[in-house]
Formats: structure tokens, C-alpha cells, sequence
């Protein structure tokens, strides 16, 4: 049996919204741990890791290890009937083939239930060490969704360059080049407006820009975003979700042949 | 002359 409540229902929404255009079905693993979900994207170029802790919602009973796949646009259909102020309730009973999300208004005078179908899903799994990253730069994550979409206007990869002097995002086009430099800016009036770089060597990476802004859908999630580079791995974008955990998305960058 | 690069490349299943 695996019932999840989650108060701030909204949270929810904005997961499903976030990781929906890159990935269309995937698994949901719920264990003590909590609920998570590991996923590439059609072409195995990017991935994204969802983690939800089970301290962070109000009510969490998950009886044994539990593997749910799901359509993501249908979960978000079905999400999108939850007002944004809602309680969220997933359960699933052992051996069912559905699952049901309970939507509670919060002063309780409107209860509905959606019953979903579940579908298997043969979905690979990847081992993702932890690493050490090159750089790492911490930016506010609406500047970073701005900075995408403007770059993508102009070209379809992007360059992202880290050295002592900022982070540097280049890209080039048939009508011609850009190039954005955000300098490290710590005196800010709030935190998560500054712009932070980590740098142990300077790294120099390209990628296509049609995923980096698929994974901007995740900005409304959180206020910054952390983008680690290595010269031999693939980038990691976090937006960390409060107190509950992260969307991490990986992308593979572009090899010398 | 570059190519797109895939999770393969640098993660292995498990």
C-alpha cells in the first residue's frame, strides 16, 4: 500500500510541468527513501533525476518497494484539475494497475479523486557516480531560462566557457553570434539573485540549446539553479525543490570526433 | 567537426 500527502500540492504540478516536454513515460519508484524518478529523454542525450524525500510530505506510507509507470502527459492532465492551492494524495494499492490522485481544497469543502492507469515500462537505469565537477556556477534560474530562449534565437548550441573572469555562454548562427558573460556577484541584496562560480580548473563545453531550454520548464521550482561542468561528463542542471529534494537534468555535450 | 554525445557515452546501466 502507498499513500503520499503532500500539502503543498502545487509542488507537484510544477514537477510534472518541468519534466513532461523532455521525458513521455517514465517510472516512478517510491521506496523509504522516497519518490523518485530516473529518465532519458527519446534520443539518450539527457536525463533527469527527480527526487521528492519522504520527510517532506505530511503523510508518507509506501509498505514495500513500488515501481509505477506512467505517461507524464496524462499525469499532468490529471494534475492540472488540482487547484494550485490543493492537497495532494497519490496512493496505490500493492498489485493494482492504477493510481489514484486525491485532490483536497484547503478548507476541505471539495474532495475529487482521479484514477489513473498504469502502464509497464521497460526503462534502463543508469548508475550516475558521484563526481567531482570542474566548475560549478550558481545563477538565478530566471536568468539562466532568459539566457537560453535569447541564445536560441540566434544559434542551436551554445558554448558554455567558465574561467576566472565569469561564465561565459556563446553561440553562433546564420545571422550571426552572441555571446553573454555573467560575472561572479555575490553583493546582492538577496541570495538567491547572486551569481556564484565554483571554479577548480576552467572548463569549456557546447550543447545543444533545444534541450537546455526544455529545462528551464523547471524554473518555476526553484529561485537559483546550479550548473556543474566537467570537461569529460555530462552537465548537470539542479533546481533544487525547498526542504524536499531536486530536478537534476543531464545533458551530454557535444564530442570532438 | 563535433557529434552529440548520449548518456551512454558516459554512464553505464545498472
Amino acid at each position: 500500500m502507498l499513500e503520499l500527502r503532500l500539502v503543498q500540492g502545487s509542488l507537484l504540478k510544477k514537477v510534472l510541468e518541468a519534466i513532461k516536454e523532455l521525458v513521455t513515460d517514465a517510472n516512478f519508484d517510491c521506496s523509504a527513501t522516497g519518490f523518485s524518478l530516473q529518465a532519458m529523454d527519446s534520443s539518450h542525450v539527457a536525463l533527469v533525476a527527480l527526487l521528492l524525500r519522504s520527510e517532506g510530505f505530511e503523510h508518507y506510507r509506501c509498505d514495500r518497494n513500488l515501481s509505477m509507470g506512467m505517461n507524464l502527459g496524462n499525469v499532468s492532465k490529471m494534475l492540472r484539475c488540482a487547484g494550485s492551492d490543493d492537497i495532494i494524495t497519490i496512493k496505490a494499492d500493492d498489485g493494482s494497475d492504477t493510481v489514484t490522485f486525491m485532490f483536497e481544497s484547503p478548507n476541505q469543502d471539495k474532495i475529487a479523486d482521479f484514477e489513473m492507469k498504469l502502464m509497464d515500462i521497460d526503462s534502463e537505469h543508469l548508475g550516475i557516480p558521484d563526481a567531482e565537477y570542474q566548475a560549478i556556477v550558481r545563477m538565478p534560474s530566471g536568468e539562466f531560462a532568459r539566457i537560453c530562449k535569447d541564445l536560441s534565437s540566434i544559434g542551436d548550441t551554445v558554448i558554455i566557457s567558465v574561467t576566472k573572469e565569469g561564465v561565459k555562454f556563446s553561440t553562433a548562427g546564420d545571422i550571426g553570434t552572441a555571446n553573454i558573460v555573467c560575472r561572479q556577484n555575490k553583493t546582492v541584496d538577496k541570495p538567491e539573485e547572486a551569481t556564484v562560480i565554483e571554479m577548480q580548473e576552467p572548463v569549456s563545453l557546447t550543447f545543444a540549446l533545444r534541450y537546455l531550454n526544455s529545462f528551464t520548464k523547471a524554473t518555476p521550482l526553484s529561485e537559483t539553479v546550479s550548473i556543474s561542468l566537467s570537461s569529460d561528463l555530462p552537465v548537470v542542471v539542479e533546481y533544487k525543490i525547498a526542504d524536499m529534494g531536486y530536478v537534476r537534468y543531464y545533458l551530454a555535450p557535444k564530442i570532438e570526433e | 567537426d563535433s557529434i552529440q554525445g548520449t548518456m551512454y557515452n558516459f554512464y553505464e546501466k545498472c
